[in-house]
């Protein structure tokens, strides 16, 4: 099994290798793509290792194969249409949030179940009430989630979703959901990031 | 140097055991945490190795005085002044995020630069100038500053903010921002959260 700070990790060297194709840079060695992430050059090689030889030993690793290896591990080759549960706050500002699109990832649906919020226009979209979920989901073969509706509603809503074929869901309410094995989940904790940098500040205070 | 990835991990020991607290357990061993958690019991021992030694060989730890101990390394055994950067969607969204209040992040100041934004009521705030950032900054004893802007605005705006002394980032801008040696940033970058689904849908199908 590929540890997850793998996977994050490759996310971080398509964006540099990225980079460096726009800049016209044609070979790249691990320890310059170490250098270029912040990691150590064993850890690029490491990470890169799980996915098979490529690079030429002494010589490093062409650019654009490289990126486009990583990509194609990543499933970034192609778009991606997404639903949004929860048209509130937080799934308002998601569904403008730019970055989604220019990475290939297109929120095609968003849904409430508050009357007060369905019609309403967000952006391109108009939400729609959770009871269209299994036609929009099947017309766009829609196979990602965001879950961004109240912890207390979080559970039910990925039960219905995984119902309904979602294999990966996105979580921005604050709770543990459970979700039957094979469905990926990725939560989104501002918290613990905002404890990280606690954490420097009460360390940094204390030397 | 603490890694990162362990104080992330002190975070959700933290939040596991503050759990355990209030259903009352008493005592808890490294191997139950890694249990609850999800990771393995040497990876509990070497988190918690970094911090000193407490817990009694054989018998484990006392769920009080360990939570404790991770709060006050991580510094939430006080409330934090937060001061935000951006009025727009994903600004506006963060200054009703509750979950920041319960966990003793307050944000006191939320900034624009554009007139339209200036003076408007958000929650129970109402958005200020920039310009008034030292003021505030100032009178609640603010260090840590989340930004909230475009990308192409990030930089100027982490400049202000660190000339002002604010010694730790939250950034959402999609965008690299240098800052002086001391400074703390945490990025948020939900584009690699998705690309780790899509690398989990693509890896099963691939089986
Ligand atoms: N506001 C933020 O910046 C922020 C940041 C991180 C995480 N979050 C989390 O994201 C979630 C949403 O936050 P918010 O500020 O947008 O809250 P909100 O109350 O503005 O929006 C929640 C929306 O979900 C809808 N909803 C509730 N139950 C539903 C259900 N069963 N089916 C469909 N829709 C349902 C509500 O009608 C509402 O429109 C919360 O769990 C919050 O903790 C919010
Ligand atoms: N929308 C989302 O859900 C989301 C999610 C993750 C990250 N982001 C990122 O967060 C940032 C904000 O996104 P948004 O959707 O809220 O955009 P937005 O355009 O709605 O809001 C940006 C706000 O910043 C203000 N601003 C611009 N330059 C400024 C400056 N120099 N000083 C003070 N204020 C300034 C603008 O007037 C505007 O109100 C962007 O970088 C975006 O990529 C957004």
């Amino acid at each position: 099994k590929i540890p997850e700070a793998t996977i994050t990790r490759l996310s971080v060297y398509s964006r540099y290798l990225k980079d460096l194709e726009k800049k016209g840079v044609v070979t790249i060695s691990s320890s310059e793509i170490a250098e270029g992430v912040g990691v150590s050059s064993a850890q690029v090689r490491k990470d890169l290792a799980y996915f098979g030889e490529f690079g030429t030993k002494g010589v490093g690793y062409n650019v654009k194969d490289l990126l486009s290896y990583i990509r194609k591990i990543l499933g970034l080759n192609k778009t991606w249409n997404l639903i949004l549960i929860g048209a509130g706050n937080l799934g308002s500002a998601l569904v403008t949030y730019q970055e989604f699109k220019d990475r290939g990832f297109n929120i095609v649906g968003v849904f409430d179940n508050d009357l007060v919020k369905i019609g309403k226009q967000i952006a391109d979209l108009k939400v729609l009430p959770v009871e269209d979920l299994p036609d929009i989901i099947e017309k766009y073969d829609v196979r990602i989630g965001i879950i961004a509706v109240p912890a207390k509603a979080a559970q039910s809503v990925a039960d219905v979703l995984v119902k309904n074929g979602i294999k990966a869901i996105l979580n921005f309410a604050p709770i543990n959901i459970h979700l039957p094995k094979g469905i990926a989940i990725q939560n989104v904790d501002l918290s613990i990031k905002l404890e990280a940098l606690t954490f420097s500040l009460t360390a940094s205070r204390q030397q």
